[in-house]
């Protein structure tokens, strides 16, 4: 039996528009720790680890640990359903072949509850160590998105360049090429609208426009976002959800042939 | 030209 049951239902809705459209089916976990997934995109360059822990809902029951595949789309569709102040429940019994969302609106006035049909999903689980990396760049996630959405339109890719001067961000394609350097900034009203760049050495690589702009759409899950970089990984962009949890994609890098 | 690495030549399946 499992039974999770999150106030701030919108956080859900935010999760799945983030990771839909990267990801077709998933297989989401359920534990003691808390309610995960980890899902490569279907080319293998990408992958996402969400992770929600336990203590970030009003009641977690997870009496067993359980692998819930679903079509994301299909949650996703469900999740719309659900209004912005709505509290969300997850059910689903064990060894059940469907599971159960519902919305209750915060006056109780209105409660509707989604059955959707689950898959079995035969995914790779892949061991991510924890590692050192190069350089860390923390910014205001709306600034990292309109960077991205801006490339997009000069250059296919993006090479992220960290040196002391601060983070660059540069790109090029047929009409021409395009430079943005952002330098860190702590002098700021709002934590939020900090950019931090904690450096060890610097660090350049390459990678492609359309996954970071798919990433992006995460944005409305955090005023800020971490951008983790080394020449020896795939670059991890992070965005907290919340103070319950994050969502991390990993993105391997375009290399010279 | 660029090679797209793939996230498997990074991590290892548990």
């Amino acid at each position: 039996m499992l039974e999770l049951r999150l106030v701030q239902g919108s956080l859900l809705k935010k999760v799945l528009e983030s990771v839909k459209d990267l990801v077709n089916d998933a297989n989401f976990d359920c534990s003691a720790t808390g309610f995960s997934l980890q899902a490569m995109d279907s080319s293998h360059v990408a992958l996402v680890a969400l992770l929600l822990r336990s203590e970030g809902f009003e009641h977690y029951r997870c009496d067993r640990n359980l692998s819930m595949g679903m079509n994301l789309n299909n949650m996703a569709k469900m999740l719309k359903c659900a209004g912005n102040d709505d509290i969300v429940t997850i059910k689903a019994d064990d060894g059940g072949d469907t599971v159960t969302f519902m919305f209750e609106s915060p006056t109780q006035d209105k409660i509707a509850d989604f059955e959707m049909k689950l898959m079995d999903i035969d995914s790779e689980h892949l061991g991510i160590p924890e590692a050192e990396f190069q350089a860390i760049v923390r910014m205001p996630s709306a600034e990292f998105a309109r960077i991205c959405k801006d490339l997009s339109s000069i250059g296919d890719t993006v090479v992220i360049s960290v040196t002391k001067e601060g983070v660059k961000f540069s790109t090029r394609g047929d009409i021409g090429t395009a430079n943005i350097v952002c330098r860190q900034n702590t002098t700021v009203d709002k934590p939020e609208d900090a950019t931090v760049i904690e450096m060890q050495e610097p660090v350049s690589l390459t990678f492609a426009l359309r996954y970071m702009n798919s990433f992006t759409k995460a944005t409305p899950l955090s005023n800020q976002v971490t951008i983790s970089l080394s020449s020896e990984l795939p670059v991890v962009v992070e965005y907290k959800v919340a103070e319950m949890g994050y969502i991390r994609f990993y993105l391997a890098p375009k290399l010279e042939e | 030209p660029c090679l797209q690495k793939k996230i498997l030549g990074y991590f290892n399946e548990d």
